[in-house]
């Protein structure tokens, strides 16, 4: 089971996240531990990559329009920060006192926070990307919702014109994201949902010119129209399940488990 | 895209820090 629900995240912590487990594990292992080397200058390479960061976070929060983002992402960015100070005060310890608990704890207190900070800034971000996939699915929606006006040639025309371009963004797209999770489970689901949809797509468009051609003869109104909305069901409910699965997480699903 | 690159380098940093780290721990273990 991956830990890390996206394969861009999962290259960017998971290297770190290996080595801190293993100073963790050194740590419990050794208590008091050998010497530790003066490490002011890797310290200050974090620092340095963490103010970086901190800069563009800000920068990140205050030009996006995206509310949860503003909200989310500051308090991972205070916890990077945060954590940068205690490796700089472990820094200052271990030059006085090689040997020093504190330092070490603070070490391995700090470069764990780090880890957890990094990964709430990057899901932070990755779910604001999301959302600005399920805002596409939501646009197919509403496209499919004014099927029932379609009720003449030219407003198919109309209809079709502009649902392309939102059905073909909402597939790639929802393409895209199935390539970067891990969970093969999710990738699935979505592959198999898009696929439904791309291939409903066809099965809408004659349904509603079925439908319109009923109404100008007056025959076989009903059905036509039933099977039309059946069509639009049916896709909706796929965008829906794209939705869905779209927003899940790992976790989400070990804890439903 | 510059979130990603900075959490990149963020997460280089700390890898060189704790490997540095955990080096001179190793050699008791």
């Amino acid at each position: 089971m991956p830990v890390f629900h996206t394969k861009t995240i999962e290259s960017i912590l998971e290297p770190v996240a290996q080595q801190v487990s293993r100073l963790v594990i050194l740590h419990e292992e050794a208590e008091d531990g050998n010497a530790m080397p003066d490490l002011a200058v890797p310290v200050r390479a974090v620092k340095a990559a963490v103010d970086n960061l901190v800069r563009v976070g800000y920068e990140t929060v205050n030009s996006s329009d995206d509310q949860i983002l503003k909200q989310d992402m500051p308090p991972a960015l205070t916890r990077v920060e945060e954590s940068s100070l205690l490796l700089l005060d472990a820094s200052d310890l271990l030059r006085a006192d090689p040997y020093s608990g504190p330092a070490r704890k603070k070490l391995i207190e700090g470069s764990r926070g780090i880890l957890q900070g990094t990964s709430a800034l990057l899901l932070a971000f990755d779910e604001s990307e999301v959302r600005k996939i399920v805002r596409v699915c939501k646009n197919v929606l509403e496209y499919l919702a004014i099927t029932e006006v379609v009720d003449r040639m030219e407003d198919l025309v109309t209809f079709v014109k502009n649902l392309s371009p939102v059905l073909t963004r909402m597939t790639k797209n929802v393409d895209a994201r199935e390539k970067e999770l891990t969970h093969q489970v999710h990738r699935d689901m979505l592959l198999r949902s898009l696929e439904q949809v791309k291939n409903l797509t066809p099965v809408l468009i004659s349904g509603i010119k079925i439908f319109i051609t009923a109404k100008q003869s007056g025959q076989g109104l009903v059905e036509a129209q039933n099977n039309r909305d059946y069509t639009v069901r049916k896709m909706s409910d796929e965008i829906h399940e794209i939705i869905r699965v779209l927003q899940l997480t790992t976790y989400d699903e070990e804890e439903w488990d | 895209e510059q979130i990603l690159e900075a959490a990149k380098s963020i997460a280089a940093a700390t890898a060189a820090l704790v490997k540095t780290a955990s080096a001179a721990q190793r050699e008791l273990v």
